[in-house]
């Protein structure tokens, strides 16, 4: 299209050499163009038709197929332990709409791998890993949303057969909405109030085996489903899981940390903030996340900005790009500006965690309460603003911005889910205000 | 805030909390921008927290008190976040050493410092005067205008393939209208004619 190639033509700077900087660095920039080339070159992996279209059923089986046929080229195309590399071909291939594994890799492996003691990483880390099992993680309650304090599910310690007995005693127990726990998960990493002799330890995370792993029928004593259609991602079986006296064995609690003796005693961990250790993380994550979903609506938006013809300003001979207009750039550009912001901010955090989680292995976890509290308010501003961001691309976009043409809604709904998931964004900023008004 | 109250020190991400309001000139840069930032996000934190005590000494409990303040507390920790993105920003920009890059980054720099001291105007105008926030208007138009000719170039940078993003509208060879037209052709609506339905309900609404 002219329109475009005259816009890029009038670019001051190389867009590869950005690339690299929003990126983090040239290498994973261009190993994004090399992914990305590489997918569009195994016919298998194209979309059957466009997802608008599918039904969920269909949504469903197409990630599924495509995670088959994925399995079979993962090795050839990306390097398996690059957990960005993973993410950026995944969404390549699949998209947003989500599929069974979509939680698999970001919160089933990531608390086994740091909450879990050498011996549960041999047991479960690599099968994990070689995707022989598949897995999810269930914090979440139906009544009580992801509030630690107030969780119903209970693991109660039997000394005398040393298992741990996971119950959810009302139908608010439920665990609901854990992404791919409703249908394609047959492991948990389940989160439930420990209990040895009456006393209550509060939340801690157990390996939880809630399907066969032939027949993939749910076990005895475990309730299990999909909590029905959401506002987007809904190739992904969001789920609810209940138990009925469950039992499992002692060894089966994360133990990296916090621990329970054969004979019932319980040994604390050496700091009690290290369980914000998980929450820090995917907070974190998600300052980068949202700015490239912003980045993703903006990319339809502007360019559709340039394509775009309506009106006249000085030269009544040719409509106008609407990208002249100052409302549309009103529009469009902080937003751009927010874009690369929560970009930078995201990568700055992100330094900040692997600081305070190389300060953990020698004991230190001062800066992990500071990082807490910003990273609640970080997550909470950023969607928020990543929302407001996206509506404004769409309506941008006129009228066709309303069709699912424009794909937008598709990345609004996705987006706009991180306003409520990790933490609904209130509850995030009265956590950030708590530590401001200590200090 | 309680912990510079009784003057404690505080770590560097909450050192504004302690720092004393100065007089700001916004021709000096992005960081009078912060500035300005900082002593919203610090006057507002003061203030919640000032309240919340206020409260708790007018008898309420602890837990009434924080939900009774609720809202102001709620400011304070966006306006605390605002601030470190846009530090984080600034910081970013200003240690990249590619000038053509750096060139449009502080472009956009620009027009962020000044949407979002906009956008919190009425903090903002407990320490910048009605014409200073005219002045940063004007900036933010100008900015927006230095801005237009890199607007594709900023976000084709993000380099989301077609296949990516899924959307007739933002394909990257700008051929939006005839595929438009393909996609609405691909409906499943279209792929008859006439629908059952027309012939199950419509028709014999119509027949009557």
């Amino acid at each position: 299209n002219p329109d475009l190639t005259e816009e890029r033509m009038k670019g001051t700077f190389d867009t590869d050499k950005m690339a690299a900087l929003i990126y983090g660095s040239e290498k994973f920039a261009r190993r994004r163009r090399e992914i990305s080339d590489c997918v569009s070159r195994i016919p298998q992996l194209a979309d059957i038709k466009p997802y608008p279209f599918l039904t969920r059923d269909e949504k469903l089986m197409e990630g599924t197929r495509k995670i088959s046929v994925l399995n079979h080229y993962l090795p050839a195309i990306i390097d398996k332990d690059n957990a960005a590399e993973s993410l950026h071909l995944h969404q390549e291939v699949i998209g947003f709409e989500g599929h069974p594994l979509a939680l698999h890799d970001s919160l089933f492996i990531p608390p086994l791998l740091t909450q879990g003691t050498d011996e549960q990483h041999e047991k479960w880390l690599g099968r994990a890993k070689r995707r022989e099992i598949i897995g999810c993680y269930a914090q979440t309650e139906m009544g009580h949303g992801s509030n630690l304090r107030a969780l119903e599910t209970t693991a109660t310690y039997d000394i005398s057969t040393q298992e741990f007995i996971l119950h959810t005693p009302t139908i608010t127990a439920l665990k609901w909405w854990p992404g791919n726990l409703g249908k394609s998960s047959n492991w948990a990493v389940v989160v439930a109030d420990l209990v040895i002799k009456d006393t209550h330890y509060g939340a801690h995370m157990f390996m939880v085996q809630i399907r066969d792993e032939k027949t993939h029928e749910p076990l005895t004593g475990i309730t299990v489903g999909d909590i029905g259609p959401k506002m987007a991602f809904n190739a992904a079986d969001n789920g609810f899981l209940g138990f009925d006296h469950y039992r499992i064995p002692r060894d089966h609690l994360l133990m990296k940390y916090s621990r329970v003796e054969p004979d019932g005693t319980y040994i604390k961990p050496m700091h009690a903030k290290i369980n914000y250790h998980g929450m820090v993380r995917v907070r974190s994550n998600m300052t980068t996340e949202q700015g490239l979903f912003l980045a993703h609506a903006l990319t339809i938006a502007v360019r559709y900005s340039a394509v775009r013809r309506q009106g006249y300003l000085d030269d009544k001979s040719h409509e106008v790009k609407v990208l002249d207009y100052q409302t549309q750039q009103h529009r469009l550009f902080p937003s751009i500006a927010r874009a690369y912001a929560f970009q930078f901010a995201g990568a700055e955090t992100w330094k900040l965690y692997e600081q305070v989680l190389n300060g953990m292995k020698s004991g230190n976890v001062e800066l992990m309460a500071d990082l807490h509290a910003l990273t609640s308010g970080l997550k909470s501003v950023v969607t928020h603003q990543t929302g407001e961001g996206i509506e404004q691309a769409r309506m941008a976009c006129g009228g066709h911005g309303y069709s699912m043409a424009s794909y937008i809604f598709e990345i609004f709904g996705l987006a706009i889910g991180g306003c409520t998931y990790e933490g609904e964004n209130m509850v995030m900023l009265l956590q950030l205000a708590r530590y401001l008004v200590k200090s | 805030v309680e912990l510079v109250q009784s003057g404690k020190s505080v770590g560097p991400m909450v050192a504004y909390l302690a720092e004393p309001d100065t007089k700001v000139d916004l021709t000096t840069g992005p960081e009078a921008y912060v500035k300005v930032f900082q002593h919203a996000a610090r006057r507002q934190a003061w203030k919640a927290t000032d309240k919340f005590h206020e409260l708790m000494k007018s008898g309420q409990s602890r837990d009434i008190a924080w939900n009774n303040c609720a809202v102001e507390l709620i400011r304070a920790s966006r306006l605390h976040t605002r601030l470190y993105i846009m530090e984080t920003f600034i910081r970013r920009v200003s240690s990249i050493s590619d000038i053509s890059i750096k060139k449009v980054l502080i472009d956009l720099v620009n027009v962020h410092v000044n949407y979002e001291v906009l956008d919190i105007g009425t903090y903002a105008l407990e320490h910048v005067s009605s014409t200073q926030l005219d002045s940063i208007r004007s900036q933010l138009y100008s900015s927006l205008d230095t801005l237009r000719p890199n607007a594709v170039s900023l976000i084709d940078s993000f380099q989301i393939s077609d296949m990516q993003l899924r959307s007739v509208l933002g394909r990257r060879d700008g051929h939006v209208y005839p595929n438009l037209f393909e996609w609405a052709k691909a409906s499943p609506l279209n792929q008859t004619h006439v629908l059952p339905s027309v012939n199950q309900y419509l028709k014999p609404m119509m027949d009557k």
